[in-house]
């Protein structure tokens, strides 16, 4: 799974 | 999103706009030495653009991604300001901390310790590490010059209430939704722990009218 995908914060 | 993580947001903003208030004001008075570091900028202008890479790619929502061209776009803009508009009234001989060794830290130390090892993963886990310390240089021509403008130190508690706003948000996170991320975590209180001699300071002195001088 892409790591990057779910990052949501600033 | 929670209200710990809007309201961190907001006071980043606040801190930006604080910032550019600061110059407009700072312009009428030329000449005089700005004391905000521009290693300071120039790191935070490098700490987004390496970590929005994902900007067109990573769609979250409308907010996420306005806040993040915001983000680019203001720090671009500040960058641009102190190098070429406000040069004269910025001294480089009060801004003298090692950026560079932040930058090579920050560098290695992604490389070692990374989620993925990916360019796009690295160079996020790069921005996450450079902002942690990227408050450095300002700290530092604080304590050399021993003593800072009110609007200053407004700009650092706007900076540093969004520091630890975040580490609620992110306990608040942790029991709501199981949300786990020791990179930032770790990264984010090292942040936060900078600015505690400053808070102090701030509190003990600033709030009560007291000019912010180092003891």
């Amino acid at each position: 799974q892409d790591p990057h995908a779910k990052k949501d914060e600033l | 999103m929670n209200l710990f993580r809007l309201v961190a947001d907001l006071m980043h903003l606040v801190s930006i706009f604080i910032l550019l208030l600061k110059m407009q004001k700072t312009r009428s008075v030329a000449g005089r030495c700005s004391r905000i570091s521009f290693k300071t900028q120039a790191l935070y202008a490098t700490v987004f653009l390496t970590r929005y890479t994902d900007l067109f790619a990573n769609f979250q929502s409308l907010y996420n991604t306005t806040m993040k061209v915001f983000f680019i776009a203001s720090s671009l803009y500040i960058v641009f300001l102190m190098k070429f508009k406000f040069k004269a009234t910025n001294d480089p001989r009060l801004d003298t901390f090692k950026a560079q060794y932040v930058v090579g830290g920050a560098a290695a130390l992604a490389l070692i310790v990374n989620y993925a090892f990916t360019v796009q993963e690295v160079l996020w886990t790069f921005s996450i590490y450079l902002e942690a310390v990227a408050i450095l240089p300002q700290l530092f021509m604080l304590t050399k010059t021993g003593e800072a403008e009110v609007i200053t130190t407004h700009y650092l508690f706007a900076l540093g209430t969004y520091r630890g706003l975040y580490l609620v948000n992110w306990i608040y996170r942790y029991w709501t939704e199981y949300y786990v991320d020791w990179i930032v975590w770790i990264a984010g209180a090292v942040q936060t722990g900078l600015y505690c001699d400053f808070f102090y300071i701030y509190f003990t002195k600033v709030l009560k009218g007291a000019k912010f001088e180092l003891p």
